[in-house]
């Protein structure tokens, strides 16, 4: 564990509070991405579960990965339950069988070995790439964003960005090289620097997310 | 080299 890794994981809860915080408070999932958030619960599954055949690295990793799997779910239910009639499902559109079907044919070419742990390690691993997609294809089409939604987006980006200094610091200080993690961790930096360019530039002066 | 079954990354 480095300090890149740490804060990069602490990012990711803050995320995870700040979308619970909007929905909860607002009473609304408004502008959130349904489809998303089933990814990243799909993600969590298909990558977590190797706790069930004992893949135990320390009481940390467990315990994320245990709240990860369960917030996920928990999120899921909010939307489709209590805030349902907040939803608009006609702007979130975008198209869930490209990226799962482009997951898992990545997953296919690159893992580390032919066997169903890895192939679903290597799947969760490409779908968390681009798992983002729906919910930045919302603030697109709408033009703008709550800046509390903003936020989550840019802790999860955070999150993400945080990991690339821990790949090398890994390399470096422990010889440790995850060539699949690394180039599919690069790949969903790239998706979010569009988002941060306006994050920066309008958000964190004060204005609102909209788009030119 | 990496070692299938010790992703101890999140």
């Amino acid at each position: 564990m480095n300090i890149f890794r740490f804060l990069g994981d602490l990012s990711h809860l803050v995320s995870i509070w700040l979308l619970l915080h909007k929905m909860t408070t607002s009473k609304s999932c408004t502008g959130i991405s349904f489809k998303t958030q089933a990814l990243y619960a799909l993600v969590f599954a298909t990558r977590y579960l190797d706790l069930l055949y004992g893949s135990w690295h320390s009481m940390y990793n467990v315990a994320m990965k245990i709240f990860f799997i369960g917030s996920s779910l928990y999120i899921l239910y909010l939307i489709k339950v209590p805030f349902k009639p907040t939803r608009d499902p006609a702007i979130d559109t975008f198209k869930l069988e490209y990226l799962v079907g482009g997951a898992l044919i990545m997953s296919l070419i690159a893992n580390y070995e032919y066997s169903f742990p890895e192939i679903l390690w290597s799947f969760s691993i490409w779908l968390e790439a681009v798992a983002i997609l729906p919910q930045l294809f919302i603030i697109q089409r709408t033009g703008e964003a709550e800046n509390i939604t903003t936020h989550y987006v840019a802790a999860l980006g955070a999150y993400r960005g945080l990991y690339i200094p821990n790949w090398l610091y890994r390399y470096f200080a422990e010889g440790f090289f995850d060539p699949i993690a690394v180039i599919a961790g690069i790949i969903q930096t790239v998706i979010y620097l569009d988002f941060f360019y306006i994050y920066f530039t309008k958000v964190l002066k004060g204005q609102k997310f909209e788009l030119p | 080299e990496k070692t299938p079954g010790q992703h101890d990354e999140l």
